[in-house]
């Protein structure tokens, strides 16, 4: 699991430490780019709004972070059984290293990650979905969502999808009657003229 | 039982029931919101035709039919409702078409239960409480929303009679959106522009009624009314209000922070902020909604993908489960595992906006900012994520996502809102983002940085080591 680097890059404490570097690089970034336009003479909120779509990738970045950094902490305090635990320790992977493919470029262009390690990531997620795949009805099982709430026909926690869908269906006001008045006032004109 | 669905809840490595009991805080608590569901889902009184078969108007009628019984059915539920999590959960259940009287129990009790002087809270508080009134909460502006600094409306002292004039000056000023302002509220948090001794203090908030107590007709100088069909909300009569010329006495300025005396002296609040406290409160909240609503999407998409056959993986073998799909499983999962990383992170959030909180009521304002600034950024990246999600969740159901009954068209437009309201997620982003470049500047000085920033006192070097 190591990489070049003699990482292992599904360690979740390395995982936050990489969020970590991305959102103070990005954060760094934007904050240069508002110094940079105050030494051209601009005021603050002038120099603020030139750096707003910097600013908004550091916000995020840093939100990113949060999010990372207390699923882990979570899991840190949780006391629960093994397995649990375990899947739980996934789904932070997926979590984090889905993350980070969909920015890479982020993690990319301040080398917190080379392209070799992106692109293993980028095999991680694709090696953990059949791991997750084995308790996904159950993680979703154990939101607790009555039928009444998730108020879904494909969402039924029996599955009986299809039947249910036909009752739907046969509960439409277009289904009233056979035969639509419309037809009279608009079809039936327009077939026998 | 589906078999397939079953076949995946017999293969499972997990036992769901350990997970529930962590997402709902413990047996004790998992145990009461059963029973509460119970309650509410038993209960003939809840039951109506489905919401889409209804018209505008009747979804408006059965939303305010759930929500007063709901109201006359609370107190018979006794310990079932301990808290203002409870009562959420169980409004939500009981009028899940849309609760009348949200902001009634939030956003107006929580404004006039923080800002208020003890005299008002004294005389507000049991009419909220026993809805002898109705509250909203009328904060943004046709032509104004996220910036409060634009509003327009305004609030003139009159020391002579010690009454405010509020008035709606132009177009733009006038009052749009706030839920349950149209027909059904009778007073309402207005946030204005404070005018005393001939300067604008900036905005604050006032309780204001809207509609007599007698007969529900507006007052004179008040003017209401539903804005229309929406993208969802069918049943709550988000609103319009215009203010002529109507006067409200000196002591329904909510002045806990900020005072204006008999004489029209103003006292301005010990941090600006303060008078925004209820907004990060509903943000706090929003980062709940964004981890469940999530959790509903993938819910609905996963047992589906588990029961939908489709295709063949190889020439002539049967159609496999959808959910086998490496491609279906990379759109769903990650999903599964963000409503996760949400659920924790919600409960991390209304648990610093408790401790905040609190400290702000015994004096202490250190880390206003610090809850500002994390409520805005989490409100926005999660419900931003929730947002892309649910669509994502929906198309992964195929054509079946498209019908209302695959619960998602309701599940996306009641959802959506939660990106714009309660301040535009780039705006938000924005704030967060001053609060970031700020506390970077003062760690680089050596200042020692509260907890959600405190890396930013580290250097490069040492986040690596």
């Amino acid at each position: 699991r190591a990489t070049s680097a003699g990482r292992d890059l599904k360690d979740p404490r390395l995982l936050v430490a990489l969020y970590k570097e991305r959102a103070m690089r990005q954060i760094m970034f934007a904050s240069d780019k508002v110094e940079a336009a105050r030494s051209e003479g601009l005021d603050l909120v002038g120099a603020l709004n030139r750096a707003s779509v910097h600013l908004v990738r550091a916000a995020n970045a840093h939100s990113h972070l949060l999010v990372v950094e207390n699923f882990h902490e979570k899991l840190q305090e949780l006391k629960v059984s093994q397995k649990l635990k375990k899947t739980l320790l996934q789904l932070f992977q997926l979590y984090a290293l889905d993350g980070i493919t969909n920015c890479s470029g982020e993690f990319l262009e301040d080398g917190i990650l080379s392209g070799t390690e992106v692109k293993a990531i980028r095999q991680y997620v694709v090696e953990l979905l059949p791991l997750i795949r084995v308790n996904a009805v159950a993680l979703v099982d154990a939101f607790d969502f009555r039928d009444e709430v998730l108020d879904s026909v494909l969402g039924r926690y029996d599955g009986n999808v299809y039947e249910e869908l036909l009752k739907w269906a046969l509960s439409s006001p277009l289904n009233k009657t056979d035969v639509h008045p419309s037809y009279d006032k608009y079809l039936k004109p327009l077939l026998h003229r | 039982i589906n078999p397939d669905l079953q076949r995946e809840r017999d293969a499972a490595t997990i036992d769901p029931e350990e997970l529930t009991r962590i997402i709902f805080d413990g047996a004790k608590e998992l145990d009461k919101k059963r029973k509460l569901e119970d309650a509410v889902f038993n209960d003939p009184d809840y039951k109506s035709i489905p919401l889409n078969f209804m018209s505008r108007e009747e979804q408006y009628e059965e939303g305010i039919r759930r929500s007063a019984i709901a109201v006359t059915k609370k107190e018979a539920l006794g310990d079932l409702i301990e808290n203002h999590n409870d009562l959420i959960s169980y409004n939500t259940l009981a009028c899940g078409i849309g609760n009348a009287f949200f902001l009634h129990e939030s956003m107006f009790a929580d404004s006039i239960k923080r800002m208020a002087t003890d005299e008002l809270k004294q005389k507000m508080m049991p009419l909220q409480q026993k809805f002898e009134i109705i509250g909203t909460y009328a904060q943004t502006e046709m032509g104004h929303g996220t910036f409060l600094r634009g509003l327009e409306t305004t609030a003139h002292y009159d020391p002579n009679t010690q009454e405010f004039v509020l008035n709606s000056p132009t177009v733009t000023s006038t009052k749009w959106w706030p839920g349950a302002l149209g027909k059904t509220s009778t007073h309402a948090v207005v946030l204005a522009q404070l005018y005393t001794q001939g300067k604008c203090h900036g905005i604050h908030p006032f309780v204001v009624q809207l509609r007599s107590l007698e007969d529900h007709k507006s007052l004179p100088g008040i003017t209401l009314g539903d804005i229309g069909p929406k993208f969802g909300y069918g049943a709550n009569d988000n609103g319009f209000l215009r203010l002529n010329n109507h006067r409200i006495p000196r002591e329904n300025m909510l002045m806990k922070y900020s005072q204006v005396a008999p004489d029209g002296t103003y006292t301005k609040p010990p941090k600006a902020e303060l008078t925004y406290g209820t907004m990060t409160f509903i943000r706090s909240m929003i980062v709940r909604a964004s981890a469940f609503g999530l959790a509903r999407g993938t819910t609905i998409a996963i047992r589906y993908s588990a029961v939908r056959r489709q295709s063949e993986m190889r020439p002539g073998e049967p159609e496999p489960q959808v959910l086998s799909y490496p491609t279906q499983q990379y759109k769903l999962f990650p999903l599964l595992a963000t409503a996760y990383a949400f659920f924790f992170v919600q409960k991390k959030m209304v648990e610093t906006y408790s401790v905040v909180n609190q400290q702000i009521n015994d004096g202490d304002y250190t880390r206003i900012q610090e809850l500002h600034g994390l409520s805005s950024g989490l409100k926005a990246f999660t419900s931003w994520a929730t947002n892309v999600g649910l669509e994502i969740c929906r198309m992964s159901c195929g054509g079946h996502g498209y019908s209302m009954s695959s619960g998602f068209p309701k599940l996306y437009v009641d959802f959506t809102p939660n990106c714009t309201y309660e301040g535009e997620n780039t705006v938000l982003l924005l704030q967060t983002a001053r609060f970031l470049v700020k506390s970077l500047k003062e760690g680089k000085r050596g200042a020692k940085l509260p907890g959600t920033v405190a890396y930013l006192s580290s250097n490069v070097t040492e986040l690596r080591a």
